[in-house]
């Protein structure tokens, strides 16, 4: 299995904070949750504006998510399942390999 | 060969390493592999020289890609940027005059231990594999690690962080080999351009601070052209600018080291995408993303040979 199958259920989230009390929360609940920070690279950079994408598991995606719906933080789910978007590009990997 | 070789597929590091003892062998009038250190785990550093040997005195251009080991498209451009050297070399008049009057050092893959950790653990790992001394956490960005502005804003002093700059300037030892190698030639290295993802973004100096650079106006020039040649291919489009106010504050990184040092033109690439894909930019794109690049690279250069002083 691929990478031991430990992408299942990661989500990359992209989060855009829209005053800089929403950015201080986010800094502080992905600072909790430890995402992996796709960019910016770090967390000090999350502000008011800022395009920010978070790479977290499933387990920290729900928390996450919940607290993003009730903040109202507009947000958007970039990649549901890492795990599957993994395999689905070495499974095209392997027909092109064929082909 | 080289045309059998896939440049539309990521490869792994010992694949990398096998296709540049190849292209030393069959290519030797235009190709040169040697090493400039070792990793921390112990593999070898290795440059491509590409270039018409000359007696007369040519300047340089140095490309890195892969100094953060997850943006895999940095690499797959470096072998990229050497396939199209190689095979239009006689073909294309810009191409010719880029390999007679210049050499290009390209460092296909900067950060081979976490490159190659990236395969086979850990796909989103970013750091080199150092060990820290008292912490479980391993690793150092090798992009904070250089000795300018060491450690100051956008850089993290904890080693679990992932921007961690290292317990003091090229502690790395990749760092250190390609800083050893840029201070020794750096009176001929006209040129620094470092390859990243994701942000589609052509980046200058400086990164650590909010100023204009000396030489503004031929640097900001090359990089208006260059993101405009890379629009003209496939519509992309690119950012450009100063890195601290185009992308982040962000202090030791090698383009603002480069700089410091003497290298009068330093450039970094965060090539494609701005986020749908991220570091998983799939294969199908690594043609496009490539040639769009490559395009850019060469504006520049040849800004660079004609415009500049």
């Amino acid at each position: 299995h691929l990478y031991s199958n430990r992408y299942t259920g990661d989500k990359v989230i992209r989060l855009i904070p829209n005053t800089e009390e929403e950015a201080y929360a986010l800094k502080k609940i992905c600072h909790q949750l430890k995402v992996d920070l796709w960019q910016p690279s770090s967390v000090s950079y999350v502000s008011e504006g800022s395009v920010t994408d978070v790479r977290i598991p499933q387990n920290g995606s729900r928390i996450l998510l919940a607290f993003l719906q009730e903040a109202n933080i507009p947000h958007k789910i970039l990649i549901d399942n890492l795990q599957k978007a993994l395999e689905r590009e070495r499974s095209l990997q392997a027909q092109r390999n064929r082909r | 060969s080289l045309s059998e070789y896939n440049y539309e597929v990521y490869h792994t590091l010992e694949e990398i390493q096998n296709w540049m003892h190849h292209l030393n062998n069959t290519h030797s009038g235009l190709v040169h592999m040697f090493s400039i250190g070792k990793s921390y785990e112990g593999r070898p550093l290795f440059i491509l020289k590409l270039g018409r040997r000359s007696r007369a005195y040519k300047r340089a251009v140095w490309i890195d890609c892969g100094i953060h080991a997850r943006e895999w498209i940095g690499p797959a451009f470096c072998q990229w940027f050497v396939k199209e050297a190689l095979l239009t070399y006689r073909s294309d008049p810009t191409m010719r005059k880029m390999m007679n009057h210049l050499y290009f050092y390209i460092m296909p893959v900067f950060n081979v231990d976490g490159y190659h950790f990236s395969w086979t653990n850990d796909r989103f790992w970013r750091k080199t594999r150092s060990r820290n001394s008292g912490f479980r956490c391993r690793g150092v960005d090798a992009n904070r690690n250089w000795k300018v502005k060491w450690c100051n804003e956008g850089a993290s002093m904890h080693p679990c962080d992932d921007t961690y700059c290292g317990p003091y300037p090229e502690s790395e030892p990749e760092v250190k080999a390609v800083a050893n190698f840029l201070r020794k030639h750096k009176q001929h290295i006209r040129a620094y351009l470092s390859f990243h993802a994701y942000a589609q973004m052509l980046l200058y100096p400086y990164s650590y601070k909010y100023a204009t650079i000396p030489n503004f106006s031929c640097v900001e020039s090359a990089a208006y052209k260059a993101v405009n040649a890379l629009r003209s291919v496939y519509g992309v489009r690119y950012r450009y600018g100063p890195a601290s106010s185009t992308l982040y504050v962000s202090s030791g990184s090698s383009m603002d080291w480069a700089y410091k040092n003497g290298i009068p033109y330093t450039f970094a690439f965060e090539l494609r995408d701005t986020g749908h894909f991220g570091f998983l930019l799939p294969e199908v794109l690594i043609k496009p993303t490539c040639t769009e690049t490559m395009l850019a690279v060469k504006n520049i250069t040849m800004h660079l040979l004609k415009k500049c002083p």
